[in-house]
């Protein structure tokens, strides 16, 4: 572990702890892309199939726990307790465009051709596009509430943070893994154009609204 | 060094 890690993943906690409490405090989801949490939920589920056969330790099985839940219950948010407040018109990305690509990419790009070796890099290359479905959505809606802009810092951050951990671990471990590399690289510069609107407007406490 | 088998990041 080390500290590039440790923001990475408390930045991805927090991004998961803001959603929800955008969800629950405004009882609503508006905004919200129902279909990357949808993706975001089959990541979590097909890379932590090792949860009770590979123990690492207990901050990694805690947030693998924690992952698993959030994801799965802001779903259960998004389609059945608020499922008034979902914006079916703003949330159309194809994601069979996504699941599809990655699933084959998995199927011919991995390091061994076995089962957990397959679904662990399938929800590596699908993460690295899970957002899109949701910066479609802000884009097509033009703008985005100031929570939902941090929610979106957030999760940005936490795959750039882990670049810089896979530099760190590349020199003072010689440890590297380049299928999630690329993959983290391709997830960081999807949000280039956000991070920029959010430095430059959200920060200023202007509200994040896109050029139409 | 090719990537170690256990999977420790999340």
């Amino acid at each position: 572990m080390n500290i590039f890690r440790l923001a990475g993943d408390l930045s991805h906690l927090a991004a998961i702890i803001i959603l929800l409490i955008k969800i629950w405090k405004t009882r609503s989801c508006a905004g919200i892309s129902g279909r990357s949490q949808v993706l975001f939920a089959i990541v979590f589920i097909t890379r932590y199939l090792d949860l009770f056969t590979n123990f690492i330790s207990a901050y990694n099985t805690a947030m693998k726990v924690f992952f698993l839940g959030s994801s799965i219950g802001t779903v259960y948010l998004m389609y059945l307790k608020f499922k008034a407040t979902y914006d079916h018109n703003h949330d159309t990305f194809r994601i069979e465009f996504l699941l599809l690509p990655t699933a084959l990419l998995s199927l011919v790009l991995n390091h061994e051709f076995s089962v957990m070796e397959i679904l662990w890099t399938f929800s590596i290359y699908l993460e690295s596009v899970a957002i899109l479905p949701q910066l479609f959505m802000v884009s097509k809606t033009g703008e985005a509430e100031s929570i939902t802009s941090h929610y979106l810092f957030a999760l940005g951050s936490y795959r750039g943070l882990y670049i810089l951990n896979w530099i760190y671990r590349y020199y003072f471990e010689g440890f590297y893994d380049i299928i999630a590399i690329v993959a983290g690289c391709v997830q960081t510069i999807l949000y280039c154009d956000f991070f920029y609107l959010y430095i430059t407007k959200v920060l200023k406490g202007k509200k994040l609204q896109l050029p139409a | 060094a090719p990537p170690s088998k256990d999977k420790d990041e999340l």
